[in-house]
């Protein structure tokens, strides 16, 4: 869940631009 | 968008016993405003489940691979369905004073067709008489909406949720406290503040009328 | 060799230094101050500081180091590589500063401009060198902002010093001449082996061209990684001007909670709106506005 409001649906390359973390 | 976010307990997704029985979500005539609210039948229509969103301003949603504009995080949870039932049946009293009429034709609604499926679910027909007079003509049931009746009901909905309030530790208060503020005293809320925050619990599910009749009940 | 570290994790940033020659814990020092990458859209910033006895100045001018800014990157290299060696002559540091913290320096809510990032960092800078033993007598900095201005600020901060901030500094005196060509190779080779944090697969475009906003080959990179959600990879300085018109048209509009209302275009709210004319709806009890829960009318 993001703190902001993106205005777009469809794909984004999440994986090359954010790491995951706990 | 083709996807939303949601959490649901697992009767709300199991899988339909046939084609034509699968989960549906469906606008039905929410029993407090009057206006067009979301709920799901799940396959069968053996339950009704109300839909809430964790709605605030400034959200998306990272999916896998994809963004998503709609923020919202949906909260599937079981709903009486006799809620809604309640709702007809008072207008019902209201237009056809006091008669008593067969259930198939109170709960019915030009503007959500799905209405009917109210009656389908798991219970009702054993139920409704928490909130209506019954009577039997040959093999066929007349209902007629008692205000008596439903008041009983309604106060047993009230103490179920004061006791589900305490147990899940709600603070009921009307003083409002920050998160941070640690007391040395430990804060009990009234035994009247857990009644008083349950009826206006409850009251999101009835008419404002019958609200101020809970009250003085 | 001394570089190395730098190679290995550019991204990264960070401080470097070489040691100190023991020279220059003994003897009055000068010092010189200069950048590389002020300009550029890409890459870092790199701030050097270089040092060496008063009296060895000569031999520093020996090597050439004069009038840095006329010199090829190869030469740039080879007289680098001559510094390195005279490490028994002088000293240097280097701060290097990734595009993504200056980026978010300028762009934070208070802001922290690019002059105050350099003249902090510079500071810093010859502090360190104070603080590892450097006994700095004069300090040579060069600047493209007003000198007296800054020169005073430092005097202020440094009054046992002798401080002079010229433009072009590095044309007038050999010691930031060696400090350019410090920054310009440190600089030079982040940029070279930059390590992309994003996983942008393994044919990594790296035909940025000089990383200057006017170059067309500088801003046809832009254009070809400019990703519509996540903007540029993080070689991309976003608070430059040439990259956020870049992201205005070619990216997708993202809204926070916390923008600052001022920036907004629109007009400002009406007293009106703050009267209701119709009748208030009974509003959601407690436990549900308390936690945001809304009822949905449609998905």
């Amino acid at each position: 869940l993001l703190p902001c409001s993106v205005r777009f649906d469809g794909a984004a390359p999440v994986k090359a631009f954010m790491r995951e973390r706990n | 968008p083709e996807q939303w976010v949601l959490i649901a307990p697992e009767a709300a997704t199991e899988p339909p016993k046939t084609p034509d029985s699968e989960p549906v979500f469906t606008k039905l005539r929410n029993p407090s405003t009057g206006e067009a609210t979301l709920y799901l039948f799940n396959s069968g229509a053996q339950q009704l489940f109300e839909v809430k969103a964790f709605h605030e301003e400034y959200h998306s949603w990272f999916i896998g691979e994809t963004v998503q504009q709609d923020g919202r995080l949906l909260f599937i949870t079981p709903m009486d369905p006799l809620f809604l039932i309640l709702y007809y049946l008072m207008k019902a009293d209201k237009e056809q004073q006091g008669k008593f009429q067969p259930l198939d034709q109170v709960v019915l609604d030009s503007e959500y067709p799905y209405c009917p499926l109210l009656l389908k679910c798991e219970g009702v027909k054993q139920s409704i008489c928490h909130i209506a007079e019954e009577k039997e003509i040959g093999s066929q049931k007349f209902h007629k909406y008692s205000q008596e009746k439903t008041l009983k009901w309604l106060k047993k909905k009230v103490n179920q949720t004061v006791k589900a309030l305490k147990s899940n530790g709600i603070c009921v208060g009307e003083r409002i406290y920050s998160s941070t503020f640690v007391s040395s005293k430990q804060i009990t809320d009234s035994e009247e503040d857990y009644v008083r925050y349950a009826h206006g619990l409850i009251s999101e599910y009835i008419t404002e009328e019958l609200s101020k009749e809970l009250s003085k009940y | 060799m001394a570089l190395a570290e730098l190679e290995r994790d550019p991204a990264g940033g960070g401080r470097f230094s070489s040691p100190v020659p023991p020279s220059c814990r003994s003897r009055p020092c000068v010092l010189g101050v200069d950048e590389a990458g002020r300009g550029p859209v890409l890459g870092p910033m790199v701030y050097a500081i270089c040092y060496c006895p008063k009296e060895q100045l000569q031999e520093l001018e020996a090597m050439g180091v004069a009038d840095s800014k006329t010199l090829s990157e190869s030469e740039r290299e080879r007289r680098f590589g001559l510094l390195e060696a005279a490490g028994e002559l002088l000293g240097w540091a280097l701060q290097v500063l990734p595009p993504q913290h200056i980026s978010a320096c300028m762009q934070q809510r208070a802001k922290y401009n690019l002059n105050e990032l350099s003249h902090d960092t510079a500071t810093e800078l010859i502090q360190h060198a104070l603080d590892n033993g450097v006994q700095v007598a004069e300090v040579f900095v060069d600047t493209v902002g007003p000198a007296e201005k800054y020169e005073a600020k430092l005097r202020g901060r440094f009054p046992g010093l002798e401080v002079t901030v010229r433009p072009k500094a590095d044309a007038l005196f050999s010691i930031v001449s060696a400090a350019s060509i410090c920054a310009k190779v440190a600089r030079d080779r982040a940029v070279k082996c930059w390590n992309f944090t994003e996983d942008l697969g393994d044919d990594i475009d790296r035909d940025y061209g000089s990383g200057y906003p006017n170059d067309p080959k500088t801003k046809e990179w832009l254009r070809r990684n400019l990703q519509p959600v996540f903007g540029f990879p993080g070689l991309v300085r976003f608070s430059w001007g040439t990259a956020q018109e870049l992201l205005r048209h070619g990216g997708v509009p993202v809204t926070w909670a916390d923008e600052d209302p001022s920036q907004d275009p629109s007009a400002p709210t009406s007293v009106l709106s703050y009267f209701s004319r119709s009748s208030p709806r009974r509003s959601p009890h407690r436990f549900f506005q308390e936690r945001s829960l809304k009822p949905v009318a449609e998905l």
